[in-house]
């Protein structure tokens, strides 16, 4: 699959 | 004690089949305010949120918040016990560390209960915000669903384009190129089939055909599919379940090459 960022780095653990 | 009941199996198996391609386990975290469900899928790119509303339920009853881990392909094989129009029951004692599935026929001359050991998933939790999106879309699920199918035989990667003319969806591959553009359209007569957009700026970004198609399993649970986008942020395609709650799913646009 192509290179991709993985969905965390869009929002913030809690 | 933990209880949920819904008079039709067939919801709650849709609502499996909606989560198990991208999910092999997850957390139901019970409240009295209904079960919320947010999980990653394995490789991290995209993320699944399950609401399913106390109210939505025929019965429901959750004395003490309770955080169910449960493996779907075990989910998955006792659900198959059940017929589609069998009422099921979730029961859970609190701090149990099984959740016991009632199937009852509709004439109650069979009554059935399976009980499945949990799990202790450690699982991440992602506060997501309220975003005012540049586009959003509403369309039918099951031309969404079409189009995903249709461009994956194309490319790995579907772009998606959308400006006030309307949303194109294209792939491009080996053997090929594929181009599908849709139209906003008025037809109040028939208010399911109608393509909308919202547009505050134009939009287009760039992903993954394979969790595309995995996001239309939830295709049986709606007959309608929210797809909101704005530039360098996920995609949020959302179906609501009727009477129940919603399923979204978010999913990480392509990295500029």
């Amino acid at each position: 699959l192509f290179p991709q960022e993985e969905i965390g780095t869009y929002y913030t653990p809690y | 004690m933990f209880e949920a009941r819904l008079v039709s199996s067939g919801t709650l198996k849709k609502v499996l089949d909606a989560i198990k391609d991208l999910l092999n386990e997850a957390s139901f975290d019970c409240s009295d305010t209904g079960i919320q469900l947010q999980a990653m899928d394995s490789s991290h790119v995209s993320l699944v949120s399950l609401s399913l509303r106390a109210d939505g339920f025929d019965k429901y009853r959750c004395d003490r918040n309770l955080t169910m881990g449960m493996n779907l392909a075990s989910m998955t094989k006792i659900l198959k016990c059940a017929n589609n129009d069998d009422t099921v029951t979730v029961k859970a004692q609190d701090d149990a560390d099984c959740v016991t599935f009632v199937f009852e026929s509709k004439k109650q001359e069979k009554i059935s209960d399976y009980e499945m050991k949990l799990m202790n998933l450690d699982q991440e939790h992602l506060g997501i915000p309220e975003t005012d999106f540049s586009c959003v879309i509403h369309m039918p699920s099951g031309e969404f669903s079409r189009i995903c199918r249709d461009l994956s035989q194309f490319g790995e990667s579907v772009i998606i384009s959308c400006t006030k003319e309307g949303v194109r969806f294209s792939s491009s591959g080996d053997i090929g190129s594929a181009n599908i553009k849709l139209a906003q359209t008025n037809n109040i007569d028939k208010e399911e089939e109608t393509v909308s957009i919202d547009l505050q700026e134009p939009v287009t970004l760039t992903f993954a055909c394979q969790y595309l198609n995995s996001f239309t399993k939830a295709t049986p649970l709606s007959n309608r599919v929210s797809l909101s986008m704005s530039a360098n942020v996920p995609l949020v395609v959302e179906y609501e379940i009727p009477d129940l709650g919603h399923i979204r799913y978010y999913l990480a646009p392509k990295i500029e090459e």
